[in-house]
């Protein structure tokens, strides 16, 4: 069943950004059910801010690039103010 | 680089820390050498300075810890979060946690423990993350550093010196002048001002360094833009306001030169045994200071350049040549002052305050006439 496989890694992938998101991006909780919502959303606009200050190309999407950098060792501490 | 919001920073340089526990990952002193390196990083290029404590609150409290524990920010387990440390400030401020589900080692085959306790002692200095990958304080840990030749990032020591400023000068040789002068002003200097000048001139490795107070430009044959860095985030060790500077490119090492002394150095490594006196190269104790120097590759022997007068150096031999000094003008027609010099595709290119002669060394006479940044692309 390789369509959900792929789907399970792809739900994955979301939860790891999102937690990432709010970790580090100060990604509040309120936003969370909106991490789906395609087009300009607060979630998609944290990707892009992420995106620029880790040096990714600027997609504002969960692409591969992005999720191998999120799934890297890092410091803890949120790389924006708190 | 970035600070904390409030820009927190220490109000002292004279800071404590205390190693609280360690890692079974490690021994000791291999905890307590990694800890040391990692804030020696910091001290060479700020005035502050790191004193150990063994009770009592330090400045830095250090400690490895697995989970929660006692912040209300748990680690995560192995991988992902390696450590965090509190910005500049009372009680938990300024401490650094280690998660010690991560295995620490001293080189990288695991968690190299000298890496992630430099940029978390960032952090604890004032410092928050940096966009650019190749400074020290960019979030994501680099397993590919080389720790041969660690050295900070250039944004690292803007970020740094912004906040506590640049070490104090070197108390070395009380000959030496440690008057700041216009050349060692904080700004960093114009490349396009017409009105440029240099202290020093340098080839390394096939890139061509001008020294000027603090600055050095660093220029690549390959690009246009010059870069322009702090002599400091390369060379903690060497004095600004250089007088000369020339490389040997058969050693592999560049020789710079303030007042009497001169330091040696290969790539980022300062080499042991300097500085030494420049009376040791074989020059009269009436010359105090040089003002430039070239060396000639083909010749293996260095012209030394002191107010009108110059002295050739044999390289091969390491002794002073008989019949120097000799006047420059008489040598190099139409050279009179020089302030730096180098030599590249078989001319000599003498600086003196803005202007700069390309010299053909064979036919004895000076080529062009250039401004002293032409290397600049201005």
């Amino acid at each position: 069943h390789p369509l959900n496989g792929a789907a399970r890694r792809e739900d994955s992938g979301m939860e790891l950004l999102q937690q990432y998101l709010e970790n580090y991006y100060d990604l509040g909780k309120i936003v969370k059910q909106l991490v789906r919502t395609p087009g300009d959303s607060p979630v998609e606009k944290k990707i892009q801010e992420m995106q620029k200050f880790l040096g990714l190309k600027v997609t504002g999407k969960l692409d591969s690039d992005t999720l191998d950098i999120i799934r890297k060792p890092r410091c803890g501490v949120p790389d924006v103010g708190q | 680089f970035t600070q904390f919001p409030g820009m927190p920073k220490w109000r002292k340089n004279d800071l404590t820390y205390r190693v609280v526990n360690y890692t079974q990952d490690l021994s000791r002193d291999e905890v307590d050498s990694a800890i040391e390196k990692a804030l020696k990083v910091w001290a060479e290029v700020t005035p502050l300075t790191f004193s150990r404590i063994y009770d009592g609150e330090a400045d830095i409290m250090i400690s490895f810890a697995f989970r929660e524990h006692g912040d209300y920010i748990p680690f995560d387990g192995p991988g992902n979060v390696l450590g965090h440390a509190y910005a500049p400030g009372p009680g938990i401020n300024g401490d650094a946690h280690f998660d010690d589900d991560e295995l620490w080692t001293k080189d990288t085959t695991g968690t190299n423990l000298f890496l992630v306790a430099a940029h978390e002692l960032g952090h604890s200095l004032g410092l928050f993350h940096s966009a650019d990958p190749k400074a020290l304080m960019y979030p994501l840990y680099n397993s590919f550093t080389d720790l041969a030749r660690f050295r900070l990032s250039q944004d690292d020591v803007n970020g740094i010196q912004f906040l506590y400023g640049p070490p104090p000068a070197s108390p070395a040789d009380p000959k030496v002048p440690t008057e700041p002068s216009h050349q060692e002003s904080e700004t960093p200097p114009a490349s396009c001002d017409p009105a440029l000048s240099f202290d020093a001139v340098s080839t390394l490795r096939g890139e061509i360094l001008f020294f000027k107070g603090r600055h050095v430009w660093r220029k690549s044959l390959r690009t246009a833009e010059p870069e322009l860095y702090l002599i400091s985030a390369f060379w903690p060790a060497l004095p600004s306001g250089l007088d000369a500077a020339y490389e040997v490119t058969s050693k592999d090492t560049v020789f710079a030169f303030k007042g009497n002394q001169f330091w040696a150095i290969r790539g980022l490594e300062m080499q042991a045994g300097f500085p030494k006196s420049i009376y040791t190269l074989g020059f009269p104790a009436t010359v105090k200071k040089l003002d430039a120097a070239i060396f000639v590759k083909e010749k293996k022997w260095t012209y030394f350049f002191a107010e009108d007068q110059y002295w050739r150096f044999d390289e091969k031999k390491q002794v002073m040549e008989a019949g120097f000094p000799r006047k420059i003008s008489e040598d190099f027609p139409g050279v009179e002052k020089v302030d730096a010099a180098f030599e590249a595709f078989g001319f000599f290119y003498f600086f003196n305050e803005s202007s700069q002669l390309e010299f053909d060394p064979n036919a004895k006479k000076v080529t062009h006439t250039l401004k002293s940044n032409s290397w600049f692309n201005c």
